[in-house]
């Protein structure tokens, strides 16, 4: 997913149809709006309400050739509809030379371009995943409609996921404490809490993280070490050299993995293909040694980090690397030099490794993330799970919320 | 009617509308005066983009690709006209 950089400040956003298509029922298009709104409170606390006059967030109209906005539609077909990112307004046009229909093969259905749009009211830009609702192509009538995971990702690193469904009856409430039937798991093997300085993390391409350090590696739980491990890498991936420099997931399905001046490439746990091979051959433009790398959110390329400096690396372009880079790390404002690993983890941020801290990226926001207790926060505690770590930033007491049910919440009431 | 894209020029002005070619390629004063690297890259970015093969020609399928009905918000926001966020 890409997101375009803006999102709306509140989660119950309002909406109007000043502008009704001319071949359907206003109780109909009443109807089907609605349903492409839901389609985005469905994951998020997201709300959205329709008035019928006064100011509103959004705005929606049925118009035809040029209608003021100075992109004019173009007839039946072509492009169906568009809408404004949240900066410029989010409002949401559809050209009525269209034969919009409801429920049916014929024409062009309108809950899908609608839900669509109103993606780019909420911040998102266009997918290169074919299966994403944001993708820019219209595919066609779908009768059993389901928003995408890369749909849902994106829509969530905007806003956040949902917290307000209804729980089960049995299910405990809120607290601060761990519930005491269940303990935060402390690794059996140690050694990751007396030093969680770790060489890298990456993503499986099933979506499991794994953290490397020297010849062992960590799977991780949502909130602490899998039990069982560490393990040896040479068990887990078979032919990997211990002490990797950095590792990341691509969109093939690949994985990656740099230890000074050579790669591997592995599907899964095998090694795909006659490796180590140089990374000068295989990403050119990229130095050796690297210290991190990850795949990132906001536009799905491959970024490497040594020192002060990043590169990135696109493998459709020639050259993959753009003769601008390298540039700055400081260009990722709070993110320090000299990192030791780089995640885009599976609720949608980026964290930074170096030494025993972590830094949590926004990505709309392109800056390290605000909030209490701030970044960095140490690792060893908010990933490791384990207990009384020294922690330079204070207010982590033992048993607070997990790193990633915070990310249920509101990040911050001034974003 | 829109009409589906069979030409070189209708393709420049769907690659500027999209965010692959600067906007001025939309202007038929301006448009075929970009380089032929320019073309390719923007073809291939394109290609990349829409998950085809990336030959950087203006194939049968891309066009095919680029003549279906579709949003028209740009694929590439902040290309061509402006400065992206970062």
């Amino acid at each position: 997913y890409a997101l375009q950089g803006s999102r709306w400040r509140v989660k119950n956003l309002t909406y109007k149809i000043s502008k009704y298509p001319k071949r359907l029922k206003r109780v109909d298009v009443d109807a089907e709006i609605g349903r492409a709104f839901a389609v985005w409170s469905e994951d998020t606390d997201l709300t959205f309400t329709r008035k019928t006059s006064g100011p509103v967030h959004i705005e929606i109209k049925f118009v035809e050739s040029e209608h003021g906005d100075g992109d004019a539609f173009d007839g039946q077909g072509g492009t169906l509809a568009h809408a404004f990112f949240p900066v410029f307004g989010g409002d949401a046009h559809f050209d009525d030379a269209e034969l919009w229909t409801i429920g049916s093969p014929r024409g062009t259905n309108l809950f899908q371009v609608a839900a669509h749009e109103f993606g780019h009211s909420l911040g998102l830009s266009h997918s290169d995943q074919s299966s994403a609702l944001m993708a820019p192509f219209y595919r066609g009538f779908e009768p059993v409609f389901k928003l995408d995971e890369d749909d849902k990702a994106a829509i969530q690193s905007l806003y956040g996921r949902k917290t307000n469904q209804l729980r089960p009856t049995n299910f405990y409430p809120p607290t601060t404490q761990r519930p005491s039937f269940s303990p935060p798991k402390v690794p059996l093997d140690d050694s990751i809490c007396k030093d969680s300085k770790v060489d890298t993390l990456f993503n499986s391409a099933q979506g499991e993280t794994y953290a490397f350090k020297g010849d062992k590696y960590y799977k991780l739980t949502t909130d602490s070490v899998e039990e069982g491990y560490p393990q040896l890498i040479s068990k887990g991936w078979p032919g990997l050299p211990s002490n990797i420099d950095a590792a990341f997931t691509y969109k093939n399905g690949k994985t990656y993995f740099f230890k000074g001046t050579q790669y591997w490439r592995y599907q899964g746990r095998q090694m795909d293909g006659v490796y180590p091979k140089e990374i000068s051959e295989g990403f050119t433009g990229i130095p050796d040694h690297l210290d991190a790398a990850m795949v990132w959110g906001g536009n799905g390329k491959i970024y490497f980090f040594k020192g002060s400096k990043f590169w990135r690396f696109d493998p459709a372009k020639r050259p993959p690397v753009k003769a601008s880079y390298p540039k700055p790390i400081s260009n990722w404002e709070g993110v320090p030099n000299n990192l030791d690993a780089a995640l885009k983890y599976t609720n949608g941020y980026t964290y930074f490794f170096k030494g025993d801290k972590y830094y949590r990226f926004h990505d709309a926001r392109f800056s390290v993330d605000t909030a209490t207790p701030p970044f960095p926060r140490p690792t060893a505690h908010w990933w490791f799970g384990c207990k009384n770590t020294p922690s330079s930033t204070g207010n982590i007491v033992e048993g607070s919320d997990s790193e990633f049910e915070q990310h249920s919440q509101i990040p911050h009431a001034d974003d | 009617q829109a009409a589906p894209v069979s030409t070189t020029t209708q393709a420049e002005i769907y690659l500027s509308q999209f965010g692959y070619l600067p906007a001025s390629a939309r202007n038929p004063a301006s448009s075929g005066l970009h380089d032929q690297q320019t073309w390719v890259s923007a073809i291939e970015e394109f290609q990349n983009f829409a998950g085809l093969n990336i030959t950087g020609e203006l194939d049968a399928e891309t066009m095919k690709l680029m003549s279906l009905p579709r949003c028209g918000v740009r694929d590439r926001v902040g290309a061509g006209e402006g400065r992206s966020k970062r």
